[in-house]
């Protein structure tokens, strides 16, 4: 493993604790778009089957609990705990758009037509599309607040450093995944135009205005 | 691909 597989799953541990705090702590989960929540689990739940198959490291088995764990305690406490707080009106993305070619797509293009291979491939195109309901929720509400735009940008890091891993890797032992590099730059692309206004507006405003 | 190529990344 080297240091920018290191520091992206570091930055995506702590977007994903971020969040989870912020609607705990503010028992609010305003502007939080509880469909991404729902993707980003199911994208957990069927990348992440091998726990019951494979057994990798203390390291790898640990975050994988941790990142299933947080992903269904951020959807109960969206959609149960605090439903008050939902913002339904604005969380409109029609996320049946994005899972069905996805899961089409997974069938056609994938390295190997086993159940536990097409089910990784769905997890890693649908990964990089599922922030796609919270960047629409966004843009619709107009604003964020300052704590989910820190949310983004380390859930937005994660990736770019993985794609810098894979760089690394390629480079000094060979390894490429044509799958999840794809789909890691799609990702990371999506992210940019935050990324833009993140570093040029995010400093010294209570609220991160998008224009819409 | 060698598909039991074990995933050791998240």
């Amino acid at each position: 493993m080297n240091i920018f597989r290191l520091t992206g799953d570091l930055s995506h541990l702590a977007a994903i604790i971020i969040l989870l705090l912020k609607i705990w702590k503010t028992r609010s989960c305003a502007g939080i778009s509880g469909k991404s929540q729902i993707l980003f689990a199911l994208v957990f739940t069927s990348r992440y089957l091998d726990l019951l198959t494979s057994f990798i490291s203390l390291y790898n088995t640990t975050m994988k609990v941790i990142y299933i764990g947080c992903a269904y305690a951020t959807v109960y406490l969206i959609y149960a705990k605090f439903k008050a707080t939902y913002d339904g009106n604005h969380d409109t993305f029609r996320v049946e758009f994005l899972v069905v070619p996805v899961g089409g797509l997974a069938f056609l293009v994938n390295h190997d037509f086993s159940p536990l291979e097409i089910l990784w491939t769905f997890s890693i195109y649908l990964e990089s599309v599922a922030i796609l309901p919270q960047l629409f929720m966004i843009s619709k509400t107009g604003e964020a607040e300052t704590i989910t735009t820190h949310y983004l940008f380390f859930l937005g890091l994660y990736r770019a450093l993985y794609l810098i891993n894979w760089i690394w890797r390629f480079y000094f032992e060979g390894f490429f995944d044509m799958i999840a590099i794809v789909a890691g730059v799609v990702q990371t692309i999506l992210y940019c135009d935050f990324f833009y206004l993140y570093v040029t507006k995010g400093e010294g405003r209570s609220q991160l205005s998008i224009p819409t | 691909d060698d598909p039991s190529l074990e995933k050791d990344e998240l």
